[in-house]
């Protein structure tokens, strides 16, 4: 099974 | 003092619809260069980046920096006022809590205006890194709708594989499965599929096609789209907005649990 990623786990906060 | 002037609604109408579907709320961030818009969805697994060019539009000014909270379906309402041909300007003062809208017909017969309430928004911003993708892909915006609808009817998820043959969409669901492939091609024959495929390497990647079909909702703005690629990092596409800036989304990936 796959689980949706977080854009959090890429992209830091600005 | 912000004020900006599109020759036709028409563009801002079709940002509005690329993006209202994925957010209800978003600082439109207005500087000397023009505006920028990059919010998330509320599930913080897509974002989309707006920009647009000051000195590509009819005119524009904007002394100092200003952030418009802008709730986006009233903004869409008030945008359904002005015929797509309108001449339309946007405009709001220093430090003001509305955004002014004025509608000017072809003929210039008629005027409308509108006053639309501005918002405190919190938003996050987040830091896109510069990436390197090992796959980019220009294909039709047409086609590129039509693989995200036609797959959707059999699963709420996607496999993009990209390599040299071409790119592959397959999804899977509880009735059956299908896969589309678009060969890479670089003839421009009549007919042909008409892609470009930019490859390093090749990568197979899951995403949502919920998401997807958010995106497809630019496709009125630009005949091409370009999908970009690398494993583990989320997907870029972009629409180009004529030579006034464009409009990108991200979308996280599916992992292996």
């Amino acid at each position: 099974a796959k689980k949706q990623a977080k854009l959090f786990s890429f992209f830091g906060k600005a | 003092m912000f004020e900006a002037t599109f020759n036709q609604a028409s563009i801002l109408k079709q940002v509005l619809e690329a993006t209202k579907d994925l957010v209800n709320d978003a600082n439109w961030d207005c500087s000397a260069e023009g505006i920028a818009l990059q919010a998330m969805d509320s599930s913080h697994v897509s974002l989309v980046s707006l920009s647009l060019r000051g000195d590509e539009l009819a005119s524009y000014r904007c002394e100092n920096q200003i952030s418009l909270g802008i709730n986006m379906n009233t903004m869409t309402k008030i945008l359904k006022c002005a015929e797509n041909n309108d001449r339309t300007i946007i405009r709001a003062d220093d430090d003001a809590d509305v955004m002014v809208f004025v509608f000017e017909s072809e003929g210039r017969d008629k005027t409308s205006k509108y006053e639309m309430k501005l918002m405190d928004i919190d938003s996050e911003h987040l830091g896109i890194p510069e990436q390197e993708y090992s796959a980019t892909v220009q294909m039709s915006s047409k086609e590129f709708s039509r693989i995200v609808r036609d797959l959707s009817t059999i699963g709420e998820n996607v496999e993009i594989t990209v390599d040299k043959e071409g790119i592959t969409f397959g999804a899977k669901g509880e009735s059956g499965s299908g896969t589309v492939s678009l060969k890479s091609n670089p003839s421009v024959d009549e007919g042909s599929s008409n892609i470009t495929i930019d490859l390093t390497d090749s990568v197979k990647l899951n995403f949502a096609l919920r998401y997807l079909t958010f995106f497809t909702k630019a496709a009125p703005l630009s005949d091409n789209v370009s999908l970009s690629l690398s494993a583990d990092v989320p997907l870029m596409v972009e629409y180009a907005i004529g030579d006034v800036g464009f409009i990108r989304y991200y979308l996280a990936p599916k992992i292996d649990d």
